[in-house]
C-alpha cells in the first residue's frame, strides 16, 4: 500500500500519498478524517470607525471569509517502535507537526510547531488547524466553560435573539480552554488543547482551532500596539499539542468517550512535574 | 516564606485580565515571563528541600549525599534540558499533582540514543528513542545538543506522590537502537 498507517489496538490513523491525514479507525469503525493547517489574513481597518477595526490582540477579524492553505503537499517521515509510532510532517518552512500514538493510549497526539509567521507580504496572518470528518453535526458543536461543563454552540445562532452575522468566521468563534467537540448519532470527535485557544465548527463535521497569529495593526481597543512580537525580531515560534479522540457517540455508561476525555484533560493540564538530579558519581546500586 | 510569597504575588498579578487574555503590551508580556521565571526559580529551593526530606529514608546509603539537587528544566517545551543532555547518569523524579494514580509517557531530551532506564525497584524499563523533529532542532535560538528524545512509560505514579527513575548511558550498547525512519512510500 502507498498509504501510511500508525496506531495501536485502540486507534489507528491513515495518511494519504500527499502526507495528509485521511482516515481514522477507532471504536470499531473507520471514518474519513483529514487535518490540515490554514490561515486567515487579518483585517486592516480604519480604527476611527468602530465597525471597521483591524484584527488585533482583542479581536479576531479576518479580511475575508477566505482561508489560505499552508501547504498542498506534506513531507513525512515515519518512526515506529515498541512504545510510540510517529509521523513527522513538514507542511512548509514555518509549519510542521508530529502526529503520534502511544502503545497504550486511546487517542492521537498532534504536536504542532508554527512560526515565525512570514510577513514579507505585509499581511498579518492567523493560523488554524482544521480537522474535517464526515460526522453530520448539523451545525452543533460544544466548547468547554473554563475546563468544566461543556456548552452547546450552534452555528450562526444565538440563544436569546435572532442573529444575522455580518462576519461569518469570527462570529462563530468561541473560546476553548480545554476541549471542543462535535457528534452525530453514531460518531463523536473531540479535541483537547494544552492552552486556551479560539475555536469553531464552520462546516458540519469540522473543528478548527487557532494556534498562532501575527498581526501588523493595532485594533484600537487599548493595547496600542500590533500583535507582532517585534521584540523577537523574526517573530515567535509556538509549539503545542492537540489530543484527538474519535469513537462512537453513544456507549455504555462508565466507559464513555467523554469519561476518557475528562481523564486525559486532567493529565494534559496537570502533567507530572519533572525534577532532574545529576548522578554522575553514583552507580545504579548506590542510587537504589 | 519569601520564596513562596514571590510566587503568590506573581500568581496574583497573573489574574489581571490582560495577563489572562494576552492583551498586554509586549514589554509587559516580557515582564510577566520574567516574574514567573524568577518565582519558579525561588520556589525550586522549597521544592528541593521538601524532596530531600521525603527521600531521605533511614536506610539511605552513605555513598549518596544527604542533599541532592532537584533541577527543573523549563525549556523542555523545546526539547532542551542541559542536565539530561550532558550527563551520562541522572535521576528523574516525577511528582504527580493529581488526586488519582496515573500512567504517563515521559519524553526526555538526550544527546545520544543509547540509554537504560531503571524504575524505583531497580527494574529495567522498555524504552524508545526518536529523533527531535527537524523543525525543532533547527530553531535558530535553541541552544541544545539534544538530537533525540528518550521515551518510557512511568506507570502507576501515585496520587499526589512521586517516583524516581535512574537513567544512564551504558558503556556498551547495541547500535541497532539508533532510530531510523521507515522506508518512504511512493
Amino acid at each position: 500500500s502507498s498509504l501510511t498507517r500508525i496506531g495501536n489496538g485502540n486507534i489507528k490513523l491513515t495518511f494519504d500519498t500527499n502526507g495528509f491525514l485521511s482516515e481514522v479507525t477507532a471504536d470499531g469503525m473507520t471514518r474519513q478524517l483529514s487535518q490540515e493547517f490554514l490561515y486567515y489574513e487579518g483585517a486592516i481597518g480604519n480604527n476611527a470607525e468602530f465597525l471597521n477595526r483591524s484584527s488585533g490582540a482583542y479581536i479576531f477579524r479576518p479580511k475575508a471569509d477566505k482561508v489560505f492553505f499552508a501547504s498542498d503537499r506534506v513531507a513525512i517521515e515515519v518512526y515506529k517502535g515498541p512504545l510510540v509510532q510517529e509521523v513527522h510532517q513538514k507542511f512548509n518552512d514555518w509549519v510542521s507537526q508530529v502526529v503520534r500514538i502511544y502503545k497504550q493510549s486511546n487517542h492521537a497526539e498532534f504536536e504542532w510547531l508554527v512560526g515565525p509567521i512570514p510577513i514579507e507580504d505585509h499581511m498579518g496572518k492567523e493560523v488554524i488547524t482544521r480537522f474535517k470528518s464526515d460526522i453530520e453535526s448539523d451545525g452543533i458543536f460544544y466548547t468547554d466553560s473554563n475546563g468544566r461543563e461543556m456548552l452547546k454552540r450552534q452555528r450562526n445562532h444565538r440563544e436569546t435573539w435572532n442573529v444575522k452575522l455580518q462576519e461569518r468566521v469570527s462570529g462563530n468563534y468561541y473560546p476553548v480552554t480545554t476541549k471542543i467537540a462535535l457528534e452525530d448519532t453514531t460518531a463523536r470527535m473531540a479535541i483537547l488543547t494544552d492552552r486556551a485557544q479560539g475555536g469553531s465548527s464552520l462546516q458540519d463535521g469540522e473543528l478548527e482551532l487557532m494556534v498562532h497569529r501575527r498581526l501588523l495593526h493595532d485594533d484600537a481597543f487599548g493595547v496600542g500596539e500590533a500583535l507582532n512580537e517585534t521584540e523577537f525580531g523574526e517573530g515567535l515560534i509556538a509549539r503545542g499539542k492537540h489530543h484527538l479522540f474519535f469513537g462512537q457517540s453513544d456507549r455504555r455508561p462508565g466507559v464513555s468517550l467523554k469519561a476518557m476525555e475528562r481523564l486525559l484533560q486532567l493529565q494534559t493540564l496537570l502533567p507530572a512535574w519533572k525534577f532532574f538530579s545529576n548522578m554522575t558519581a553514583y552507580s545504579s546500586d548506590q542510587w537504589l | 516564606d519569601p520564596h513562596l510569597n514571590f510566587m503568590r504575588e506573581t500568581m496574583g498579578i497573573m489574574q489581571h485580565h490582560d495577563a489572562v487574555t494576552g492583551t498586554e503590551k509586549q514589554k509587559v508580556a516580557l515582564d510577566y515571563a520574567k516574574r514567573l521565571s524568577v518565582a519558579l526559580r525561588a520556589c525550586s529551593t522549597n521544592m528541593r528541600s521538601t524532596l530531600n526530606q521525603l527521600s531521605s529514608g533511614k536506610n539511605r546509603s552513605t555513598a549518596v549525599p544527604a542533599a541532592l539537587e532537584f533541577k527543573t528544566c523549563t525549556l523542555l517545551n523545546i526539547s532542551s534540558c542541559a542536565l539530561s543532555e550532558t550527563n551520562t547518569r541522572f535521576a528523574l523524579t516525577l511528582y504527580n499533582p493529581l488526586a488519582h494514580e496515573t500512567d504517563e509517557y515521559i519524553r526526555i531530551p538526550v544527546a545520544d540514543y543509547k540509554y537504560a532506564v531503571l524504575d524505583p525497584t531497580g527494574k529495567s524499563l522498555p524504552t524508545q528513542v526518536v529523533p527531535v523533529p527537524n523543525a525543532v532542532a533547527k530553531i535558530k535560538y535553541r541552544r541544545s545538543i539534544a538530537q533525540y528524545e528518550l521515551i518510557f512509560l512511568a506507570a502507576k505514579l501515585p496520587a499526589v506522590g512521586y517516583r524516581t527513575y535512574y537513567i544512564e548511558k551504558p558503556d556498551i550498547a547495541p547500535d541497532d537502537l539508533k532510530p531510523g525512519p521507515a522506508p518512504k512510500k511512493t
